[in-house]
């Protein structure tokens, strides 16, 4: 464990707080993508079915507990309780032209053909667009509150540290492994726009607001 | 060959 991944992980952390955060004090989850919210819920199923066999630390299995619950939770304020203020009508990326290409790559593309192994390669090939029908989303509406633009940059932030993380362990301990990497490096560049509006806007008070 | 186990990242 080195600092650039455990930034990643509070990153992590950080955003998916924001989110529900957000949902539950404004009592709302309008300019919320539930499509994004259904495909991480679906990334950290697939990838964390090594739960009870493939012990790492306390703090992995403390983490991974953390992160399919709050998944869960997001679900349940945007489709249950605060299903009212779910902004399906924005909402409308496929999440089929999603999950297919991320399944059927995961099948060719794995570094073992078994269950849990396919099922893990499918959950880091899902995770670097699942944030795509979010993006979606706000590109339709134009703009996001200033909160949301805090998430999005927290959840942006967190592959970017994995990255350098990764980096540092290749020249530390030899290790890489390339289908993260290759897939962290897809999910940071789809963020790179975002960020760039984060960073001349939002930091500077202003409202995210793409140009017309 | 050793591939599996190794995924120690979150």
């Amino acid at each position: 464990m080195n600092i650039f991944r455990l930034g990643g992980d509070l990153a992590h952390l950080l955003a998916i707080i924001i989110l529900l955060l957000k949902i539950w004090t404004t009592r709302s989850c309008a300019g919320i993508s539930g499509k994004s919210q259904i495909l991480f819920a679906l990334t950290f199923t697939a990838r964390y079915l090594d739960l009870f066999t493939n012990f790492v630390s306390v703090y992995n299995s403390v983490m991974k507990v953390v992160y399919l619950a709050a998944a869960y939770a997001t679900l349940y304020l945007m489709y249950v309780k605060f299903k009212a203020t779910y902004d399906h009508n924005h909402d409308t990326f496929r999440l089929e032209f999603l999950i297919l290409p991320a399944a059927g790559l995961a099948l060719i593309i794995n570094h073992e053909f078994s269950i849990i192994e396919v099922m893990w390669t499918f959950s880091i090939y899902l995770e670097a667009v699942a944030i795509l029908p979010q993006l979606f989303m706000v590109s339709k509406t134009g703009e996001a509150e200033s909160i949301t633009s805090h998430y999005l940059f927290a959840l942006g932030s967190y592959r970017a540290l994995y990255i350098v993380n990764w980096v540092y362990r290749y020249y530390s301990e030899g290790f890489y492994d390339m289908i993260a990497t290759l897939a962290g490096v897809v999910q940071t560049v789809l963020y790179c726009d975002f960020f760039y509006l984060y960073i001349t806007k939002v930091l500077k008070g202003k409202k995210l607001q793409l140009p017309a | 060959e050793e591939t599996e186990e190794m995924h120690d990242e979150l």
